[in-house]
């Protein structure tokens, strides 16, 4: 049951596919796991779609973590979400609410190649792990690797670059199951969260460009008002706004795919801290900072849903 | 030791270049020792004002922490052994499943 799985510890993508599967059996009111295709590994790439079931058309939430593998906190938060959300189903009217009006479709391990890697092997390995032909390093930049503005600033052409692009456009088989994915749904997804560390910021786009997105006062206001409740919890100063102003210029990333494919909500949120653990967030802190992250998850997903077109 | 102690003596390193010529000099250091770029990612956003956070193995530590105190850059040592750091902030529980 989700009481008795241990949420403030990391776990290895072992134990996470094991969780995922107990809760695919368990908890199927509620949940049904399914696959959306394979790792350059061979490895399943799961997905959670959470939500009341309904034949009346519902809108849906795209929530991913782990883009990159050295990110812990982000896989950490994605179990967090979905045990908060079946704790709290019957006793909270806004998680009720969300779930009744949509589906979240979560996937806790976007990257589960360079997940696995950094259990087992470099603790800080940020990429996939595909092979180039040419050079000896391997592994893309899994949040290079998107059809926009591909490979243009804030991205690497050189295979040995933590920002390496790849060799073309959704050439990594988990950003091109997770494109598919998202393509086929259409219209009915209505919002892209994907979680990061650390920096301590919720980013909308533009993150290629200088330049104001068209839905602007909606989204800032969701954030705005994210940003002020997820303070309200432990007192944590998160900063927010156009990611390529609040963080730096980067091309090519889910984010801003998910906007130009249509997604009219998309944001990354940077998790814990601003840089006295970075990587290393202490297992203690895994609950505070999931705590208010929900928060501040929660409050624009209610937003998005009362105020915003 | 989880990962065979691999990252003992390893730091991590803030900086923040004050002027062009500063942000420049980190590019090229930062290229020859290859660095582990924490923030930002890219060394391609490496700028005046920019937060930097590196990690650099123990072998490099030295070079590196002369080059800066030489350039006038300053520093902070945010992680003193990144190898303490990791292990302290696992439990135990994690600790002996990984073991």
């Amino acid at each position: 049951s989700p009481s008795e799985y241990n949420y403030e510890v990391y776990h290895s993508l072992e134990e996470i596919q094991s969780w995922m599967h107990h809760l695919n059996k368990t908890q199927s009111g509620l949940i049904r796991m399914f696959s959306i295709g394979r790792s350059y590994e061979g490895r399943p790439l799961f997905v959670l779609k959470l939500g009341r079931k309904s034949r009346a058309y519902k809108r849906a939430v795209w929530i991913d973590c782990g883009i990159h593998a050295r990110e812990w906190i982000g896989p950490a938060f994605c179990q967090w979400f979905v045990r908060e959300a079946l704790l709290t189903y019957k006793t909270d009217p806004a998680m009720r609410k969300m779930l009744n009006h949509l589906y979240f479709y979560i996937m806790p391990v976007f990257n589960v190649d360079g997940y696995h890697f950094s259990w087992t092997h470099d603790r800080f390995w940020r990429k996939t792990r595909s092979r180039n032909s040419r050079f000896r390093c391997r592994g893309v930049d899994a949040n290079r690797n998107w059809k926009v503005k591909w490979c243009d600033e804030g991205a690497s052409v050189h295979p040995c670059d933590d920002t390496y692009c790849g060799p073309f456009p959704e050439s990594e088989p988990e950003v091109k199951a997770v494109a598919n994915f998202l393509r086929k749904q259409g219209k009915r997804i209505t919002a892209y969260l994907s979680f990061h560390a650390y920096a301590q910021m919720l980013l909308y786009p533009y993150s290629y460009k200088y330049a104001t997105i068209p839905n602007f006062s909606c989204v800032e206001y969701a954030a705005y008002k994210a940003v002020k409740a997820l303070r309200s919890v432990h007192g944590v100063q998160y900063r927010y706004g156009p990611a390529s102003q609040t963080l730096y210029i980067s091309s090519g990333n889910s984010m801003d795919w998910a906007y130009k494919n249509g997604i009219p909500y998309a944001f990354a949120f940077e998790l814990r801290d601003t840089g006295h653990f970075g990587f290393l967030l202490p297992e203690m802190l895994i609950k505070p900072t999931c705590t208010e992250t929900m928060l501040a998850v929660k409050n624009i997903t209610v937003h998005l849903l009362k105020k915003c077109p | 030791h989880p990962y065979n102690n691999h990252y003992a003596g390893d730091k991590l390193i803030r900086l923040i270049p004050r002027s062009k010529e500063q942000a420049n000099a980190l590019k090229k250091i930062y290229h020859q020792l290859q660095v582990d770029l924490w923030q930002p990612s890219s060394i391609s956003c490496l700028s005046e004002e920019t937060v930097t956070d590196v990690r650099i193995p123990q072998n490099a530590s030295r070079t590196l922490l002369a080059f800066l105190q030489e350039a006038h850059i300053q520093y902070t040592i945010l992680i003193e052994d990144l190898q303490k750091a990791l292990e302290n902030g696992s439990s135990l529980q994690t600790q002996r499943k990984r073991r």
